[in-house]
Order: C-alpha cells, then sequence, then structure tokens
C-alpha cells in the first residue's frame, strides 16, 4: 500500500458516501444516472467474485464489501424507493449502457492476462468501468445545470482513478516486475474520459458558482 | 497462488 493508492480508495470512498448522503438524506437522486449505477454495480459484482476465495487484508475485504454494499443500495433505491425514484431523470438517463457491456466481456474474452473464469471477469470489470462513467457524462450535458454534491460525486469518482494511476508509476519504479498494461491502460482511458468534466468542473469551482 | 495474479487492489 502507498500513499497514492490510499488515497485513491478514499477519494473513491468519499464518492459513494457523497452519493449516498445526497440520496438517503435529501431523498433525491436528481442528476444522478441509475444506469452509471446499475453498471458499477456490476462492475464491483464481477471485480470482487475473489472475495471469498482469495484474502489480501482486512482492509481490502472491508473496502470490497462498502463497495459491493454501496453500489447496489443506491440502485435499489433508485430503482425502488418511492421518494428518491419520484427524483430520477428517466426521461433523460437513455444512454443505451447495456451496449457497453457485451463488448466489455468480448475484449476481456480477448485481451487478459490469464484465461481462467475470475481473471476474464475481473478483466472484464476493468474494461466496463472505464466506460461506466458514460451514461453519467451524457446525463450531465442535457440537464445542463446539476446540484453541488452531484458534482463533487463525479469529480471524487473522476479523482480516484488518477490517483490509481499514480499509485501505478509508484509501484512500477518500486516493485520489480510490477507491469499490468491492461489495467494501466484501461485505468487511462477512465480518467481521460472525465477530462472535459474537470475542465468544466474546475471552471465553475473557481467561479464559485455550480457545475454548468 | 502465484502473486502476480492475485490482485491485492480495489
Amino acid at each position: 500500500m502507498n500513499i497514492f493508492r490510499l488515497a485513491g480508495d478514499m477519494t473513491h470512498l468519499a464518492s459513494v458516501l457523497v452519493l449516498l448522503l445526497k440520496i438517503h438524506t435529501i431523498k433525491s437522486c436528481a442528476g444522478v444516472s441509475l444506469r452509471t449505477q446499475e453498471l458499477y454495480a456490476i462492475v464491483f459484482a464481477t471485480r470482487y467474485l475473489d472475495i471469498f476465495t482469495s484474502f489480501v487484508s482486512v482492509y481490502n475485504t472491508f473496502m470490497k464489501l462498502v463497495f459491493l454494499g454501496s453500489s447496489f443500495s443506491i440502485v435499489w433505491y433508485m430503482r425502488y424507493h418511492k421518494a428518491v425514484h419520484r427524483t430520477y431523470d428517466r426521461e433523460q438517463d437513455t444512454f443505451r449502457h447495456w451496449f457497453l457491456v457485451l463488448p466489455c466481456l468480448v475484449l476481456a474474452l480477448l485481451i487478459h492476462e490469464k484465461f481462467t473464469f475470475l481473471e476474464v471477469l475481473w478483466t472484464f470489470s476493468l474494461y466496463l468501468e472505464a466506460v461506466a462513467i458514460l451514461p453519467q457524462l451524457v446525463l450531465l450535458q442535457r440537464t445542463r445545470n446539476i446540484d453541488n454534491l452531484t458534482g463533487q460525486y463525479i469529480f471524487l469518482l473522476g479523482g480516484y482513478r488518477g490517483l490509481y494511476i499514480l499509485n501505478w508509476i509508484y509501484r512500477y519504479f518500486t516493485e520489480p516486475h510490477f507491469v499490468h498494461w491492461i489495467t494501466w491502460i484501461a485505468g487511462l482511458v477512465q480518467t481521460l474520459l472525465y477530462a472535459d468534466f474537470f475542465y468544466y468542473y474546475f471552471l465553475r469551482f473557481i467561479g464559485g458558482r455550480g457545475v454548468e | 497462488q502465484d502473486q502476480s495474479h492475485s490482485h491485492d487492489e480495489l
């Protein structure tokens, strides 16, 4: 564990807490894409299958349970909780996110580090996570103005993988044979997809107004 | 289990 990875995990944790805070306290998911949340639930479900077979550390297992629990409860809130579901913008959240799942699965079957069930699904979760934010970014474009909590959620979610890139650079120089091209490229693509959002986020943030 | 394939990252 290094400071970059810890910062990345804490940023990721903060993003899900901000979203849970928004949904649970003000009972609103306005501006949040249910489709992105569904994709993230699949990402964690396919990435953390090894939670029962390989124990890395208490921290690792605890965080996996937090991410699994939060992603599925956010989907449940947005789908079935009356008050929250009412604030879901169904008409605008129309990105065909299931069209992202199949190509990621095919790509994982073609490009992976080891051809085993767990490893292929783990690789699939990497590819899917790289594009999972797309429905949310499209919804953002359509709803133009979003509240600060949603903006902070997206900012933290984009930032965590950026910190992971610093972690991979650090590990590459400090650990021999630490080379994971698939993870690195997927992480880079994922972070670059936020570039546009980060630009406007900083512009508005500096301007002191909401994110438009 | 060979370390290279046990994923220690989240």
